[in-house]
């Protein structure tokens, strides 16, 4: 069972993305004028915090970048979704005030390695391509 | 406070019960190809060292997420492979001193977690090797069979896979290719894939695989046989929408 974050761990990882939007440290975006601009933000799933260690072997999490904003290409249900964009749509279920809803369709994706033990303990190395983001339609 | 005036997008505020995080790992766990929690292993003792086939694919892992060409030796099926299984047998045979020639060692592997669907770009067995002192400086054949069909009373059928030629002195991972055996196993693999070594000489002589420094089910943890099968994922990385 998912351990809930700490309230202190939630409120790094908020504090973190949050000064991403305020600071505009790494984030880049456009939107037309007075709207709220399309912001590119980190999001890192973290398999030590789904508590999935036991059996995931490498690596301990993994980045990818998601869109908060208005968007030139939003997603819409009659989409096909990557795999990214189903993920990013799971964790915000999970921390909606935390994660915001899947907003752009990804133009450039990349591929993450998983390490891990399956039922039988049998080691197994997976590729899943198109699944980090690392540029959306308005970027 | 930077940009506080921008008050933040507000995002639907939907609560998840207790049961839905559950729900939603399980989600996660299968956009991300990962099973359900593995059978529960027992922690590794501080003396006891990582299996072969663990320290085999963490080599593989580093060399797939490196693919700057940084370090490590060259993995030729990597490129292809989008999964990569490994295998620890699960039942080992032995025909070998005391009885009638040939000598042979048999080994069996549970196939069952192959994802249905798959195409195989690869398959091998690894098995160590120890320096052989008897005979010494001698050229030694080592051939690998798929058990096609066991019979009780008869030899069973048997299908050629590979043959390696090297020195009784030699030590090192061998590695037999078995990838012709994958068009048995993967249509039924639900059966075993039974795989068998033999051992001979340049006279021609059966040896005992142990004898020849061919490491079983004795080996350390870290040398222990195992098989690897390099797939290509056949499953759509574009998933309907729901």
């Amino acid at each position: 069972t998912a351990r809930p974050l700490k309230k202190q761990q939630l409120n790094h990882i908020n504090q973190l993305l949050h000064s991403n939007t305020y600071l505009g440290i790494s984030d880049d975006g456009h939107g037309s004028h007075g709207r709220e601009v399309c912001r590119r933000h980190e999001l890192y799933v973290s398999f030590r915090d789904l508590g999935w260690l036991d059996s995931v072997i490498a690596p301990q999490g993994y980045s990818a970048y998601y869109c908060a904003g208005e968007c030139i290409y939003p997603l819409n249900s009659c989409m096909n979704s990557t795999n990214h964009a189903t993920m990013q749509a799971l964790v915000h279920l999970m921390k909606p005030d935390v994660i915001p809803k899947v907003c752009c369709v990804p133009t450039e994706l990349s591929a993450i390695s998983l390490l891990y033990y399956d039922r039988n303990n049998n080691v197994i190395l997976r590729r899943e391509r198109n699944m980090v983001v690392q540029a959306c339609g308005c970027h | 406070g930077g940009h506080l005036s921008r008050a933040p997008h507000v995002f639907p505020q939907r609560r998840l019960g207790v049961r839905e995080p559950r729900d939603v790992q399980r989600e996660i766990r299968e956009v991300l190809g990962l099973p359900g929690r593995p059978r529960s292993r027992a922690p590794l003792g501080a003396a006891q060292q990582p299996a072969s086939a663990p320290l085999f694919m963490l080599d593989l892992y580093r060399a797939m997420t490196d693919d700057s060409g940084g370090g490590g030796p060259p993995q030729p099926h990597l490129d292809r492979a989008d999964l990569i299984m490994s295998f620890v047998n699960i039942v080992e045979r032995d025909r070998t001193l005391g009885s009638q020639e040939p000598h042979w060692k048999e080994f069996h592997f549970d196939l069952t977690q192959i994802p249905a669907g798959e195409a195989v770009t690869a398959a091998e067995f690894r098995i160590y090797k120890e320096p052989s002192i008897h005979p010494l400086n001698t050229t030694l054949h080592i051939s690998m069979f798929e058990v096609v069909q066991e019979h009780s009373n008869r030899e069973s059928d048997l299908f050629f896979l590979d043959l390696q030629t090297l020195r009784s002195e030699d030590e090192g991972w061998l590695v037999l290719d078995i990838t012709a055996a994958s068009d048995r196993w993967l249509p039924n693999h639900h059966r075993d894939l039974g795989l068998r070594l033999y051992v001979e000489t340049a006279d021609g002589h059966s040896m005992d695989p142990g004898l020849a420094g061919l490491l079983g089910r004795q080996a350390p943890h870290s040398r222990q046989p195992f098989m690897v099968g390099f797939f290509r994922a056949s499953r759509s990385s574009v998933r309907t929408p729901r």
